[in-house]
């Protein structure tokens, strides 16, 4: 059974989408067979594998959302890194949060998804939109991880304590094996000490949670996604892929299974 | 009668809040009396402008739009900046996007709020934060204009296809009188040519809605909010207080009325 670890934080622009794309990428690499899960409507995370616009269009997030028959299966593409796949978003999810809200149990349809598709994958990774919405709830209440990115600036502190409250809630009403099991400090900025005192105010709150590896702020992540490559294509011998390289060894624990 | 700009694009961390702060006090600052209404649970431009959580719990915009006889006035406090005033957002605000919903005419509440109140200034910037949501789409029915922040980064291109979209809809349905005035470029990295190749896409999509003053990326604009002061007093003479001068005339077109 795979690992599905929701990748989540309202806060918006703090390294969701680049945290599911590259770690996604490098537990790729050490031999995990990864599906990334694109939860957000503007798709970031498709293309920052390389899905163009056209082929979501096809079948997409939206697809097996809304159609209670569709596995998984039907909307899962292969990407040019060996062992990791996508299963895109496309604009119509914007579309489901509205059309969901209507039917029973709104926040329950992509664990129904996962339920009735073969997940035959050793880690999941969902990317969650910067809400606290419906499509994240849905991801929130699929998964049995969350990882938390925290951005090492200030404002970024500031949404925390709403997203451990919707956490608590989610756990109490829909998902009763959710645990937060990840933080990870990323977009770290040498140039000013604000980083660090907000390393230390996260590693304060969340303890043993907090993972040694910090992610730089670095062009070369920022310049990726225009190639649709994951960081270990773009640029391999990169900061930022020896970080999210060491990411997914503490991550992942170590020596794949397969 | 005051211009009501709302700040908005559902894509995180593009530095919406920052344009809020640091717009309006650069309009305070050249004499136009100011208002930012944070509609933002998160209360990021509360905190930019220095107002604690403490002071947010006993009167927020979340009063404001559940109590239908509370004017603005009653929410409103001044800033360490002369002529700039903020109606701070508190974290229950999220509890107002669900309660709000249940009530006639959802998307009304903030405009209907303008109404009953005296607004006495010039200029009012309404923060909305990362979604398209009922709290976004009452900043968008209450305002006549819109300005969209852009972050110089791939990611950000993607979702501004989906923000036109809302807009019309919001036009059609909810406000005639909106407008799309302003673009502005922000968060600029002369380290990488992709800030560049964004640049030029943003003015071949928005033509002369784009602002000629560009916002770079400079860590003081980034250390400011953990002083609660918006650039103009945590360092005045940086690049990014003489970039948001410039955006403050180029947006007001020069002399202040009063
Ligand atoms: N470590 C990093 N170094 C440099 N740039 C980064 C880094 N991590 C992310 N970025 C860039 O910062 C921007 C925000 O990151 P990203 O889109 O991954 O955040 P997000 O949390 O997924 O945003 P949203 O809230 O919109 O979903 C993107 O343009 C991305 O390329
Ligand atoms: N020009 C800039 N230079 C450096 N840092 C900046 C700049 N503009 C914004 N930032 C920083 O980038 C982060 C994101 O900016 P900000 O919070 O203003 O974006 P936002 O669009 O309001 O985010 P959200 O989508 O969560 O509301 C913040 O930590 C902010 O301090
Ligand atoms: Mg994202
Ligand atoms: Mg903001």
């Amino acid at each position: 059974l795979p690992r599905v670890i929701a990748v989540a934080n309202q806060k918006g622009g703090v390294g969701k989408t680049t945290t599911v794309v590259n770690l996604g990428a490098c537990l790729a690499e050490l031999g995990y067979r990864t599906l990334i899960v694109d939860l957000d409507p503007q798709g970031n995370a498709s293309t920052g594998v390389g899905i163009t616009e056209e082929r979501r269009r096809e079948t997409s997030m939206y697809h097996v959302l809304i159609d209670d028959e569709l596995p998984m299966e039907e909307a899962t593409f292969p990407t040019d890194v060996p062992n990791l796949f996508i299963a895109p978003a496309s604009l119509d999810l914007a579309a489901a949060e509205v059309e969901l809200r209507s039917g029973f149990a709104a926040e329950l349809y992509l664990r129904a998804a996962f339920e009735r598709s073969k997940l035959d994958y050793d880690f999941v990774l969902i990317d969650c939109p910067p809400s606290l919405g419906l499509l994240t709830t849905n991801g929130l209440a699929a998964a049995q991880e969350v990882l938390i990115p925290i951005q090492c600036e200030y404002y970024a502190l500031e949404g925390t304590g709403q997203l451990l409250v919707t956490l608590e809630k989610v756990r109490k009403k829909l998902n009763r094996s959710l645990e937060l099991s990840t933080v990870v400090c990323v977009m770290y900025d040498a140039r000013t000490n604000l980083a660090d005192r907000v390393i230390e105010v996260v590693r304060e709150n969340f303890g043993d949670k907090v993972c040694k590896t910090v992610v730089p702020r670095t062009v070369r992540l920022s310049e990726a996604p225009e190639l649709g490559q994951p960081i270990i294509l773009f640029d391999s011998s990169s900061r930022g892929a020896i970080a999210y390289r060491e990411l997914a060894k503490e991550v992942s624990g170590g020596t794949p299974p397969r």
